[in-house]
């Protein structure tokens, strides 16, 4: 059985897709089989891994909205053992029409369940926005990881979404477990380290020990649509993004 | 009449929040009326003016669900001339729920018309979500701000919005004008030099001249709920939306 990660945070741009990319990516290099899941209508994980959203015919949206397999729209992304589920821009039809249907937040993980394939990870990124799509990717995971900068919006944010992890606990999601990852960390800017001792001293265990800094490199790659560690091999991101997925597995096997 | 600017982007992150408080703060300073408008679930608007959101009793949901006046929602902000119509977490409520009544574009625009106070500019803060919420904004504006940061991800989001933006003028607001706003920008960093040219040549008369560079201290004002203009006002980001300011009131007069 796969273990699922979901990478949500309502705040916006505080790097959900670049994480699930180099996760994913970090995750296959130690030896695992891993799945990407898009379910944001930018279909910026889509766009990054090499495929024009407009070009995807079925998608994430077939599988939510008609029941298609989920096996039968996953494609190569040309990294052996990294798949990806696509999405496309239909995903605002999902998140207008999947409330009207009872028992909606159970799809996705039925449809992950019900996959023929085995898969070691499966990583789910989210849209901005804590809808109906996002709270299906709630419901299907293991682990919920939330990036968040070290800035006064982003750990706001937190504050309201630890209220969605206790409603889907009570309502489809009882073992559902979070761990908060800083991303963008720059350790020369004072407000970033003053917010980061803040998260640290309110969070404790909840934060995770590996921290992504700011790497300029991220941007290059999301351009070249090759991870960080393919790209960049030695560079600080692609060592920290590689930390952090050895976290992962140590925490994926305690469970 | 207020000239109605709607600041938006499906992209998350890029500044809508930070420069819808900064420009407002700005048009202020040179002797304007002005009203912000928060539609974001995650209320950042109203958090960064000092308003904590669960405490709004009343807010825009209200007039757009129930057709509360908007005048009787409207708060001061403690700074002379700048008021704010504020949101609070209940604006996922209207996401689901305004695309099931006819006409719902127009309730906001409807509310904004019969509005007995007279504002000379009017801006509105988007989430990065372009449903209901959204289309209300656009349907409502003279002229639409689009903040990009110059990164990949940010420029995809722009040649999506062209979509919509020809959407809304066929069917709700044919007189919709956008202009695109540089955000963030690191002028010492090459992908964001080079994606800024290039952002130049494809849309050309369509960017404002104005451009905001990234500024640590509009990190800290938007924790002392204080505009970067009254809080830093010698700081490049406060001289950089002054000038945004009267590109805006140039460009308003033209019209
Ligand atoms: N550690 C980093 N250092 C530098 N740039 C980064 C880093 N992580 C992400 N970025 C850049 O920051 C921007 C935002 O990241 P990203 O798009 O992954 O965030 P997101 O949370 O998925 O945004 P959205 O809310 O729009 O889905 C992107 O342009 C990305 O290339
Ligand atoms: N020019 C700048 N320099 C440095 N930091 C900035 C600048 N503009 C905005 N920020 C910071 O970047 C973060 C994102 O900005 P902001 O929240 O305004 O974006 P947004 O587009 O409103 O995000 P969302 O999509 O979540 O609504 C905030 O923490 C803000 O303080
Ligand atoms: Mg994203
Ligand atoms: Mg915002």
């Amino acid at each position: 059985m796969a273990y699922i990660i979901t990478i949500a945070n309502e705040k916006g741009g505080v790097s959900k897709t670049t994480s699930t990319i180099s996760l994913g990516a970090a995750l296959v290099e130690s030896g695992s089989k891993v799945l990407l899941v898009d379910l944001d209508s930018q279909a910026n994980l889509t766009l990054a891994l090499g495929t024009e959203p407009e070009k995807v015919q079925r998608s994430v949206v077939n599988v939510l909205m008609e029941s298609t397999p989920m096996s039968s729209i996953i494609q190569e992304t040309g990294i052996p053992n990294l798949f990806i589920a696509p999405s496309n821009h239909e995903m605002g039809v999902a998140e207008r029409f999947l409330p009207t249907r009872s028992g909606y937040e159970q799809l996705l993980r039925k449809a992950l369940y019900s996959l023929p394939e085995s898969f070691d990870f499966i990583i789910i990124d989210c849209p901005p926005f804590m809808g109906a799509v996002t709270i299906n990717a709630l419901t299907a995971a293991d682990l919920l990881v939330i990036p968040t900068q070290a800035e006064y919006f982003s750990i706001y944010a937190i504050r309201n979404m630890m209220g969605l992890i206790r409603r889907v606990r009570s309502q489809s999601n009882p073992t559902l477990t979070y761990r908060i990852l800083l991303t963008m960390f720059d350790r020369r800017n004072r407000i970033h380290r003053t917010l980061a001792e803040q998260l640290h001293s309110t969070f404790a265990n909840g934060l995770l020990t590996s921290r992504v800094e700011i790497d300029t490199k991220l941007r290059e790659s999301s351009i070249t649509g090759l991870p960080i560690i393919y790209q960049f091999p030695k560079s600080r991101a692609a060592i920290q993004y590689r930390a952090l997925a050895q976290e992962i597995m140590e925490y994926a096997k305690e469970e």
